[in-house]
């Protein structure tokens, strides 16, 4: 996190706002809401309160302008800028302005109203851009499901540097981005798309491609606002170019961009006894799928579409060598890689062995 | 007809000098704008933008810095005067 330099901040800590215009787009109860819960994002991490005033001038002045609007920083229309906020001050430090030529929404259409208001207030506050990919304070705008929004640690660390620790006895933690170099990074769940493979780790996925040196780091919600974090297996079947995500005892199907309708599915579906509620991992080799569960697999044959007799067995006997859980496991030139921890296990299933292990984070060219 | 490639490159160049001076401080008026951005300023300005987005520091506007910079974005600056 950054504070803006020379530490502006409000010398009281409840504080005042006024929503002095409103955009066509929303309904005034919508904008009402979404500006209430932008500043509950900092009350919750803070000693701060924020009180909604009718008339008057409040330290927080809340506006929807465009192009010139009188401050020196014009808007652009749509795209590009969407909203501005000035440092802790009198007059006009504090306020926020928003690009009323943008659309703003209550969903995952861009641009949703609140997180860019959450963004926004973190400036009138007293903060500056954060270069944490993950961080609300992060200067380009991604979409993060609202309803289950959590302010990630890197923010709760800027402002608390500020204005001291919340008054909740009980301190707020946040999410932190995982940094694909750490090496005690594990993973939730790998799988192969087209080529590519996606690293699955709590609302983000690491992105590697064949020719590509970099990795990217991107938020699930980027490709697919609708589903949830923490993904827990998934896999490629290539035959149908789709992609099997699960969390709990619920699947998606993935094609591409686009969630299959109907999604999500009860993994029952597949044949799973009751007593199987969620899936450490999955991969699909050929005609069968994998799935893996605590201390035994199931394996089921795609084209019957069921779950083959005599499963589920142990995975210590047939992967000798796989003796700890399974996080992940994705399939790449007949070798199962079995993620645990921050180890991989190649299986070579040719040879029905382990022939390499070695630190998860070099699949992240690490 | 294939877009010539000098005027794509103008494209690019003024891309950057516009989220230069918006985002880095490159500076604008026309006599700071010679004086002052001999193309060490801006190649300066543009590896701060690189370092701070952790991109690859080339000072040069390649593919990944032109995409960072297409994003949609709040209107304050990532570094302060």
């Amino acid at each position: 996190f950054l504070l803006t330099p020379g530490n502006p901040k409000w010398k009281q800590t409840d504080l005042t706002y006024r929503i002095t215009n409103y955009t066509p787009q929303l309904s005034e109860a919508d904008v009402d809401a979404a500006i209430e819960k932008a500043f509950q994002v900092w009350s919750g991490a803070s000693p701060l309160t924020f009180t909604k005033i009718l008339q008057g001038e409040a330290d927080i002045n809340i506006a929807f302008v465009q192009r010139d609007h009188g401050d020196n920083s014009p808007f652009d229309g749509p795209n590009g800028i969407l909203a501005h906020a000035f440092q802790p001050g009198q007059g006009i430090g504090g306020d926020a302005h928003f690009d009323a030529e943008e659309t703003w929404t209550k969903t995952s259409e861009n641009y949703n109203l609140f997180l860019v208001a959450a963004h926004e207030f973190g400036h009138s506050l007293g903060l500056s851009h954060s270069s944490d990919p993950g961080a609300l304070m992060y200067p380009n705008y991604a979409f993060n499901e609202p309803s289950t929004y959590a302010l990630p640690q890197d923010d709760i660390n800027g402002i608390q540097a500020i204005y001291g620790p919340s008054d909740n006895p009980i301190q707020p933690t946040g999410p932190t981005t995982p940094t694909a170099c750490d090496p005690r990074l594990t993973f939730d769940a790998i799988t192969t798309l087209r080529g590519e493979i996606l690293f699955f780790k709590d609302k983000y996925f690491f992105r590697r491609h064949p020719q590509l040196r970099s990795v990217e780091l991107n938020f699930i919600s980027l490709f697919w606002p609708s589903l949830p974090t923490g993904i827990q297996a998934a896999y490629e079947d290539p035959y149908r170019d789709l992609v099997y995500l699960f969390k709990g005892n619920q699947y998606w199907a993935l094609n591409g961009y686009d969630i299959q309708q109907d999604y999500p599915k009860h993994i029952s579906n597949y044949g799973f006894p009751s007593s199987v509620q969620a899936i450490d991992a999955a991969v699909s080799y050929r005609t069968k799928t994998y799935f893996f569960v605590n201390n035994q697999f199931w394996r089921y044959d795609n084209e019957r579409q069921s779950m083959d007799p005599d499963y589920p067995k142990s995975i210590a006997s047939t992967f000798q060598g796989i003796e700890s859980r399974v996080d992940a496991v994705f399939q790449q030139n007949d070798f199962f890689l079995f993620f645990s921890g921050p180890i991989y296990y190649a299986f070579d299933l040719n040879g029905n062995r382990v022939t390499r292990v070695d630190r998860s984070i070099r699949w992240l060219n690490c | 007809f294939p877009v010539s490639s000098e005027s794509q490159q103008e494209k690019n160049l003024e891309v950057v000098q516009n989220y230069l001076q918006k985002f880095y401080h490159l500076p604008r008026n026309s006599y700071a704008f010679e004086r002052k951005n001999s193309a060490s300023v801006i190649v300066q300005k543009l590896k701060e933008m690189q370092q701070f987005f952790g991109l690859n520091v080339t000072g040069k506007p390649n593919e990944e810095t032109l995409e960072m910079m297409q994003k949609p974005r709040c209107g304050v600056p990532d570094h302060a005067e």
